[in-house]
């Protein structure tokens, strides 16, 4: 553990906790991808059901692990019950199909081992590098976004994008190297840049997510 | 690839 990793886990519960906040206190999920949102919960089932056959590394994977599966479950359920009416599915319609199948075929391609748990892994962190589309789609339909759903985005932004230094610190510190997740993290940070660029030049300036 | 098998990270 290093601090800039440690700062990406912290990174990741603020966005969940930002996204709870925004639904729970305007008891709606306007703005909010349910797709994004689902392709999440298949990330986190696929990475960290791990959990079922042994790989226990510490207190903190475990508690984290534990954690995003449960959330991400929670909020599917916020969005499909509770808050369904304020749901407008005619704005959330990123074509899913393209997102898995492309994981699919990469986990194919790019994996450690030709084993079930290995491409199932792999499988996870290339959906998770494409999961946000959706939601940025969603933005980029409506042309603007509440601020606390930019926060979100920004949190969930920076959870990857401090994944980075993490993977330069262990590459010289530790010699530890990952390539499959530092081409994701990369590619999965790029996808960002865009919405970091009219994050920081307007909603931190105090004005409203607007695209021009 | 050293231990990345060993999957640690989040």
């Amino acid at each position: 553990m290093n601090i800039f990793r440690f700062l990406g886990d912290l990174s990741h519960l603020v966005s969940i906790w930002l996204l709870l906040h925004k639904m729970t206190t305007s008891k709606s999920c306007t703005g909010i991808s349910f797709k994004t949102q689902a392709l999440y919960a298949l990330v986190f089932a696929t990475r960290y059901l791990d959990l079922l056959y042994g790989s226990w590394h510490s207190m903190y994977n475990v508690a984290m692990k534990i954690f995003f599966i449960g959330s991400s479950l929670y909020i599917l359920y916020l969005i499909k019950v509770p808050f369904k009416p304020t749901r407008d599915p005619a704005i959330d319609t990123f074509k899913l199909e393209y997102l898995v199948g492309g994981a699919l075929i990469m986990s194919l391609i790019a994996n450690y081992e030709y084993s079930f748990p290995e491409i199932l892994w792999s499988f996870s962190i290339w959906l998770e590098a494409v999961a946000i589309l959706p939601q940025l789609f969603i933005i980029q339909r409506t042309g603007e976004a509440e601020n606390i759903t930019t926060h979100y985005v920004a949190a969930l932004g920076a959870y990857r994008g401090l994944y980075i230094p993490n993977w330069l610190y262990r590459y010289f510190a530790e010699g530890f190297f990952d390539p499959i997740a530092v081409i994701a993290g990369i590619i999965q940070t790029v996808i960002y840049l865009d919405f970091f660029y009219i994050y920081f030049t307007k909603v931190l300036k105090g004005q409203k997510f607007e695209l021009p | 690839y050293p231990d990345t098998q060993v999957k640690d990270e989040l």
